[in-house]
C-alpha cells in the first residue's frame, strides 16, 4: 500500500538486519517528495521528516519485528498523528453551520449531509444563509426539493435575519443545517458576518469544508477559521479527482478537528465516511 | 571564480522551497530549478558577487520566461477575428468559470462589443439561474437550454444566434468536471467539435497546489487550451499554480481573477507576476 519510489527505498533500508543511515535519507527523500506532492504543508513534512529519521536511527525495533517493518510503523504512526482518525458527525439533534472558501463544495455538501441525516432517519432541515452569490438560493433549493428536504430560504439581503427566522421556523426539525456564502481571511467584512452568524445560530458543528486540491493556502484559511468560530470538523471535498489531500490535512493540524466526511463526487450519494489508512496510503501515492 | 554545484546547492535549496511554498507544484519547480542550475554551472562569478543573488536573478529570468511564452493580447485577438468569437470556458469544479465569465463579458461590452452567453452548465443545481442573474444584472443575452439538456446544443444555438444578430463574442460556460471523469471529458471534447471555438480558455484557481499541473494537462489532451485565467488571487495567495499551468501546457495566462465583483479582473502581466511571488 506505499508507492513504488517509497517501496523500493524502504527494501534498502536493513538488508542485514541494522539500519542503513544512508538508506534512511534516501527513505526520507522519497517520503518528502511524496507529501510534498500531495500538498502537506511544507513545514510540516520537514518537521516530520526529522522526527522519522529521529525515530529510525534511535529507536530499536521491538522484539520480533525487522528493521524495516520497524521504519514502516514509524511512518505510519506519525503520519496518523498528523492526520488524525476522522470521526462522523453522531446521530442527534444539533445545528451545523457549514463555512469555507468559495467553491469548496458547501452548498453541494450541505444537501449530501442533510441526506445521510433524513437516511439515519432523523429530521433534517436546511437554511440558506448565502445572499451574496447568485442563484445561491436557487441551486440549494433545488437540492433539497429533489429530496423532500425542509428548505429555508429568502431573496432578500439579510443573512443575519434569514439565519433567525429560519431557525424558528424550522424549531420542529432534528438537524439544521447553515449553509453560508464562500469567504476567505481578507474579507475581513465576511470574516464579521460569519461570526455573527455564529453567534446567533450557537452551532453545535462548525464544519470547515475544503477542496481536496488546496495547497499551502490552507493552514493560513484554517487558522483564520478557527480562531474566528472554532472549527470541529473538517470536510475535505473533490476526492474524486486526482488531489491527494495533503493541504487539508493542514487545516486538522490548525483546528485540531478531525475529518468528519470526504465528498467523493457531484451527485447526493457522494459523502463518505473519512478512512486514515486509505488516505495514507493515497498520500504516499 | 567559477560556481559550481556546491555553491549553488544551498541558494538553489532554498528557492525551490519558497516555490514549493508558493504552491508551484513539485514536478515543476524541480524542472525550472535544475534548468536554472545547468545554466549557472560553470558560470564565473566576480569576487564580491553574492551567490545566492546571482541564483535569484537567473530563477526570475527563468520564470518570466515560462510565463511569457506564447503570450497574446486577447482585446486584440478579438478585435482582429472574424466575428462572432466563440470562447469555450471549461476547468474543474467550482473554480470560477461562471463567474469569470461575467467578468469578461462586462469587460467586453464595456469595450463596445456585443455579447452573447451559452448557459453551456445544464447539469448542476442552479448553474443556469446563476448564470442567468449575472447576465440580467451585465445586460447580455443568455441562450439557455432545459435542465438537462446537451450542452453542445446549447452552444451551437447561441452561435447561430449570434451569428443571424450580428453579435460580436459569444462566451460559453460548462460544467464543472473532473479530468478524471471520462464521460465528462468525451461531452467536453463534443461540444469543442459540434462548434469549434475561436478559443478554449481553461480556467483554475491560485490557492490549487500541484493538482494544478495534473488538471491543466489532462485537459489540453482532450480540448486545446489556447489560454488560462488564473481566478482567486485575492486570497493572499502567491498563485504558484500559474507557473505550473503555463509551464506544463505552455500556453500563456491571460487573465486574473482578483475578486467576486465584474471589475475584479485583471490583465496578466508576467513581470509583475514574477515580482509578487519573490516578495
Ligand atoms: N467532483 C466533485 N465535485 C464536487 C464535489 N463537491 C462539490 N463539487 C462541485 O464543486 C462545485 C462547487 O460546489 P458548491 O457546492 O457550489 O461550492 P460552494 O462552496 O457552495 O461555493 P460558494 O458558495 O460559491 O462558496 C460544484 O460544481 C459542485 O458540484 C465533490 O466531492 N466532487
Ligand atoms: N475571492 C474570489 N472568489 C471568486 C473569484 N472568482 C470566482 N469566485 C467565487 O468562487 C465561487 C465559485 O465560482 P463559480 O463561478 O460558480 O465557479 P464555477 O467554476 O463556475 O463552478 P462550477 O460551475 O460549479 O464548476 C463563487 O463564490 C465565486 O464568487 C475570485 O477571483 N476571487
Ligand atoms: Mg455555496
Ligand atoms: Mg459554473
Amino acid at each position: 500500500k506505499l508507492g513504488d519510489s517509497l517501496q523500493g527505498a524502504i527494501k534498502k533500508i536493513a538488508g542485514g538486519g541494522r539500519i542503513d543511515k544512508r538508506a534512511v535519507d534516501e527513505m526520507i527523500k522519497e517520503i518528502q517528495r511524496a507529501l510534498l506532492q500531495s500538498d502537506v504543508n511544507v513545514k510540516h513534512v520537514m518537521d516530520l521528516s526529522t522526527r522519522i529519521r529521529e525515530r529510525a536511527l534511535d529507536e530499536k525495533p521491538p522484539a520480533g519485528m525487522g528493521a524495516r517493518e520497524h521504519v514502516i510503523r514509524i511512518v505510519y504512526d506519525e503520519l496518523v498523528r498528523l492526520i488524525g482518525e476522522g470521526t462522523p458527525l453522531a446521530l442527534s439533534k444539533q445545528t451545523i453551520m457549514m463555512v469555507g472558501l468559495q467553491g469548496g463544495g458547501k452548498t453541494t455538501t450541505t444537501a449530501k449531509l442533510a441526506r445521510y441525516f433524513q437516511r439515519k432517519g432523523l429530521k433534517p432541515a436546511v437554511i440558506c444563509a448565502d445572499t451574496d452569490r447568485p442563484g445561491a438560493y436557487d441551486q440549494l433549493k433545488m437540492l433539497c426539493d429533489s429530496l423532500n428536504i425542509a428548505f429555508y430560504g429568502e431573496r432578500t439581503d439579510d443573512p443575519i435575519g434569514i439565519v433567525e427566522r429560519g431557525l424558528g421556523e424550522l424549531k420542529a426539525y432534528d438537524v439544521k443545517i447553515i449553509d453560508t456564502a464562500g469567504r476567505h481571511s481578507l474579507e475581513h467584512d465576511l470574516i464579521e458576518q460569519m461570526e455573527t452568524i455564529h453567534a446567533i445560530s450557537k452551532p453545535d458543528q462548525k464544519l470547515l469544508v475544503l477542496d481536496a486540491a488546496i495547497g499551502q493556502q490552507a493552514t493560513d484559511q484554517a487558522r483564520t477559521f478557527h480562531d474566528s468560530i472554532g472549527v470541529t470538523g473538517v470536510i475535505i471535498t473533490k476526492l474524486d479527482g486526482t488531489a491527494k489531500g495533503g493541504g487539508a490535512l493542514s487545516a486538522v493540524s490548525e483546528t485540531g478537528a478531525p475529518i468528519a466526511f470526504i465528498g467523493v463526487g457531484e451527485n447526493i450519494e457522494d459523502l463518505e465516511k473519512f478512512e486514515t489508512d486509505r488516505f495514507i496510503s493515497q498520500l504516499l501515492g | 571564480l567559477i560556481l559550481d554545484e556546491n555553491d549553488l546547492e544551498g541558494p538553489l535549496w532554498d528557492l525551490e522551497m519558497a516555490l514549493l511554498e508558493s504552491d508551484v507544484a513539485l514536478p515543476v519547480a524541480e524542472s525550472i530549478i535544475d534548468a536554472v542550475k545547468d545554466e549557472l554551472v560553470g558560470v564565473h562569478k566576480k569576487i564580491r558577487a553574492n551567490t545566492s543573488d546571482i541564483v535569484e536573478t537567473a530563477l526570475r529570468n527563468a520564470l518570466i520566461g515560462v510565463m511569457s511564452k506564447e503570450m497574446f493580447d486577447l482585446d486584440d485577438f478579438i478585435a482582429n477575428a472574424t466575428k462572432p468569437v466563440t470562447i469555450v470556458f471549461t476547468g474543474v469544479n467550482g473554480t470560477g468559470k461562471t463567474t469569470t465569465i461575467a467578468k469578461v463579458a462586462s469587460r467586453l461590452k464595456d469595450a463596445g462589443y456585443s455579447v452573447v452567453i451559452a448557459s453551456g452548465d445544464t447539469f448542476r443545481a442552479g448553474a443556469t439561474e446563476q448564470m442567468e442573474k449575472h447576465a440580467e444584472r451585465i445586460g447580455v443575452k443568455l441562450i439557455k437550454h432545459q435542465h438537462g439538456g446537451d450542452p453542445a446544443a446549447v452552444v451551437y444555438d447561441a452561435v447561430q444566434h449570434a451569428k443571424a444578430q450580428h453579435r460580436d463574442v459569444v462566451l460559453a460556460d460548462t460544467a464543472g468536471r473532473m479530468h478524471t471523469n471520462v464521460n465528462l471529458m468525451d461531452q467536453l471534447e463534443k461540444i469543442c467539435r459540434v462548434t469549434p471555438p475561436d478559443l478554449v480558455i481553461f480556467v483554475d484557481e491560485a490557492v490549487a497546489g500541484n493538482d494544478a499541473v495534473e488538471r491543466a494537462r489532462e485537459f489540453n489532451t482532450v480540448v486545446p487550451i489556447g489560454g488560462s485565467i488564473l481566478t482567486k488571487v485575492d486570497m493572499d495567495s502567491k498563485g504558484g499554480a500559474a507557473i505550473s499551468i503555463a509551464h506544463i501546457i505552455g500556453k500563456p495566462i491571460l487573465f486574473l481573477g482578483t475578486g467576486q465583483k465584474y471589475g475584479d479582473l485583471v490583465k496578466f502581466d508576467a513581470g509583475w507576476y514574477v515580482d509578487q511571488l519573490f516578495e
